[in-house]
């Protein structure tokens, strides 16, 4: 597809100003409601002393996330993704406008609630993470078996409450290992179970 | 845009082919894993005594849910929709092409997990339903309002856990109605509060 092509010209673009600006990107994808904005509040807290933080916030209405990153003390642009239903590395190579790039450390990049078309679209990160909660029922990774095969890391995120809608957590986890995901980190953004993990995870990544 | 306007005259086409031969379609979206075939298998399992019941399932991996709605004895259409995240008119003819439309009374399409594309494509049912649960955060219905806007019936689903998402189910029917959607059921598929009220909407919506 001609826009695809287009998108990775735009991404390698973005990925050099990156690397030329030792920024580590985090693009932070997953089902609408599973703990996105919940778990990159928690690596803010946990990170901000160490390094230098920002945020780009997609979605339809992308004030409600961003404004609850900035409530940490860092800076966040909002992306309004209005009718498209992903973010592409035209929406970030703005995003980019917005920021001093040199001045920064680590940016997450919050994708729109989305398991089909964010995978297709290369933002000019230098991580995929996808997160997905109990909630939205055991046989969700089986159901989108791209999304997890793109990903560096996938975290199985509300366990604490896997019994209340009757989904197996560790069945999610060996089902995105399967479909190839590397990496999977069990928790519960709500109670801190694998919070440590997670965190773990992104400071490995940004030294690395 | 051209999509749209084709897309508007096929739904018109099946719309029509619906009301020659007298079947009732409903558009079942929602976010993913928000209870969208919980509700259905409970709308079957209540109402396939009075009505010859038929469901299309729409999905990137469709047999997951298809395979469910056959188990109650009915007939299920399996639409895989690969990379596209919404269901559209062309889907739903091709759809059509695998009934026998004259032996059937209602018929449920389970819509692509995604709070957003769906409402552009008008399928050619006479009735759309959002389901979206608590478990997806009550900001959840300002952050898409148009596809709440659109809705005939929002059904706020999985209200036995909101304390344990710390979720508002009221918020969240306050705002579907603000936004535009002129009825809300509150229900707990799992545990079966709003049930009757959802079968009775059903019932009301084939009769009247
Ligand atoms: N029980 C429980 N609830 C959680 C957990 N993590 C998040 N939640 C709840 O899940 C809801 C959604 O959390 P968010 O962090 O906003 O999720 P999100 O993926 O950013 O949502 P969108 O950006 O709207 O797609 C909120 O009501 C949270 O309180 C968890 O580990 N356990
Ligand atoms: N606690 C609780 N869990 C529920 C309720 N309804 C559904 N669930 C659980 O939520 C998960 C998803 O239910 P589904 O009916 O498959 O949802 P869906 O919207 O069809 O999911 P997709 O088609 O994959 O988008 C399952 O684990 C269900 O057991 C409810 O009312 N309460
Ligand atoms: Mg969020
Ligand atoms: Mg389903
Ligand atoms: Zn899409
Ligand atoms: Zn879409």
């Amino acid at each position: 597809q001609d826009i695809l092509k287009i998108n990775k010209r735009i991404a390698s673009d973005n990925r050099a100003l990156f690397d030329e600006n030792g920024v580590t990107v985090f693009n932070v994808m997953g089902a609408i409601g599973s703990g996105k904005t919940c778990l990159i509040e928690k690596a803010i807290d946990m990170l901000k002393d160490e390094y230098s933080i920002a945020v780009m916030a997609g979605d339809v209405v992308a004030k409600y996330d961003s404004d609850r990153f900035t409530a940490h003390g860092i800076i966040s642009i909002p992306i309004s993704t209005g009718k498209e239903c992903h973010l592409d590395a035209h929406f970030i190579e703005h995003g980019i406008e917005e920021l001093d790039l040199s001045s920064i450390d680590v940016l997450f990049i919050e994708n729109v609630g989305n398991l089909i078309c964010p995978s297709d679209f290369d933002l000019g990160e230098h991580f995929k993470i996808v997160i997905v909660s109990v909630s939205e029922g055991d046989d969700i990774v089986m159901k989108h078996p791209v999304i997890f095969k793109n990903a560096d890391l996938t975290v199985v995120n509300k366990i604490d409450i896997s019994e209340y809608v009757g989904a197996s957590s560790e069945k999610m986890a060996e089902d995105s290992m399967r479909c190839g995901c590397p990496r999977v980190i069990m928790a519960s953004c709500k109670k801190g179970a694998g919070i440590d993990e997670w965190i773990q995870y992104l400071r490995d990544s940004i030294e690395g």
